[in-house]
């Protein structure tokens, strides 16, 4: 029954994206039915797993600010199992033009919610921002997945985002919490990455991931050809690390 | 006769921040009078030169929204001839509080004017988004400098971006021009990074400036002491990049 994941957290540049096109695709791989909806205005989801934006006529878009059913924009990607619902530069005015709608917060939960059983999980990729975009995911999703970037500033926008989720449970989605913690780019070599490291085991204990993505090219190698590194490069440390904390959100079903 | 220097691209981590601070350091090393806004939320170019956010009765904030003067919220910093402009969370809560002002694009342009005279330079650090603080920021400008990280997706944003400066030009800042494309986060072993420093001169000719910032490990550690690059570790390669590039700044001032 279609588990939502949001990904979020709005700094930029942590890995939101690459943890959402990968944990998608394997967990696709692992035969289970995957949707993947892309919810920032640039698109880099919905290249990442090999879509040509210019081509679309619509998009997450249409959905949110016109109504068109969800399933109407749904396509197939070439990981086996994995759709997408793709996102083009027209979702930049999104924001403005969802503000002054009555419920503005819930209307992707609403448009995902007569697809939802078609899948048995759904990821859902954010801006770097805690805009409307962001909330409407976070109201949309039954849990979060934070990835957080093993750098100084990384760890300055974390109190910010919890505000954000215990607002988003407080009104508008009572069961919502933060999955998994996801420590992403962490070169091993460097001190400042361990220091980083510890300081959010800390603050967050146990829904920190034991698995950490390392600093690896192939990963950022992987979109120039369309394709999550799960594909591009099923060997390398980048797409082995994806590949176990994909296990990891897999086994959250068990405990409901 | 202060030149404001906008840095923005809405997609996020591709060293905004970074290229603010140390940039405007150097330039204030250099001897001119310079101070930096922090326009993020976020704050990290507030922390960035060494102020404790914690202990801050006002900011930004209060001067977009409160209507407070500028100059009650200047402070000096551990950089001599650097003063700054600090953000804290409050600024989040900015844009949807200034959606319906008169002229709401113009909130920051009519808060610099005051205090402009003042320096020779005025830095502005924009969050990784194109909504009202980046609005205002390209609004209040002279030039603006865009950062691109050497990573795929780092391109796909530059077409909205630029939609986005082109229809600030037209209809609120009729002078406004990127100044400055810089290219950041590059580590010269990759391919890839190789290509995407090819496209991007391609696409921007000799805006493109001919210092690139290497991927160096002392600019994101400077942040967790609190000082620009050029003071934590004067003689990294990223600090003399960032000083090579600020020279290039500085010299704009003879083209008027
Ligand atoms: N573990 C990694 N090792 C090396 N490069 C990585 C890794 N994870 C992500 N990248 C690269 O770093 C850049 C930032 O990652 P990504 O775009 O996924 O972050 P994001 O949080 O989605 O960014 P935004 O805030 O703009 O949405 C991308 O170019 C990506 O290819
Ligand atoms: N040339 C570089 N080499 C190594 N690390 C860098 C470099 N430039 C920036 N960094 C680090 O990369 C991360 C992203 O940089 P920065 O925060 O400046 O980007 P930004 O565009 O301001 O991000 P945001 O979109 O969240 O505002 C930071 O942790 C920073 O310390
Ligand atoms: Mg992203
Ligand atoms: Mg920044």
């Amino acid at each position: 029954m279609g588990l939502v994941y949001a990904v979020v957290n709005q700094k930029g540049g942590v890995g939101k994206t690459t943890t959402a096109v990968n944990v998608a695709a394997s967990v696709a791989l692992a035969g289970r039915r995957v949707l993947l909806v892309d919810v920032d205005p640039q698109g880099n989801a919905t290249s990442g797993v090999g879509i040509e934006k210019s081509k679309l006529a619509n998009s997450v878009y249409h959905v949110l600010v016109d109504d068109l059913p969800m399933e109407e924009v749904i396509l197939r990607t070439s990981v086996e199992g994995l759709d997408v619902v793709p996102s083009t530069l027209d979702l930049a005015g999104a924001e403005i033009e969802l503000m002054t709608r009555i419920s503005r917060e819930q209307v992707l939960k609403h448009a995902i919610e007569p697809i939802r059983q078609r899948y048995d999980y759904i990821f859902l990729d954010t801006p770097p921002s805690l805009g409307l975009l962001t909330v409407n995911c976070l109201t949309a999703c039954d849990r979060a997945i934070v990835p957080i970037q093993c750098e100084y500033y990384a760890l300055e926008g974390i109190t910010q985002l919890m505000r954000t989720v215990d607002l988003v449970r407080r009104r508008l989605n009572p069961t919502l919490r933060i999955a998994h913690v996801l420590l992403t780019m962490k070169d091993p070599r460097l001190r400042l990455a361990q220091q980083v490291e510890e300081e959010v085991r800390a603050f967050f204990g146990d829904v920190v991931s034991p698995v950490v993505i390392p600093r690896n090219v192939r990963l950022s190698e992987a979109p120039s050809f369309g394709m999550p590194v799960v594909l591009y490069d099923p060997k390398s440390r980048g797409a082995e690390a994806y590949r176990q904390f994909a296990l990891e959100v897999m086994s959250d079903d068990s405990q409901g």
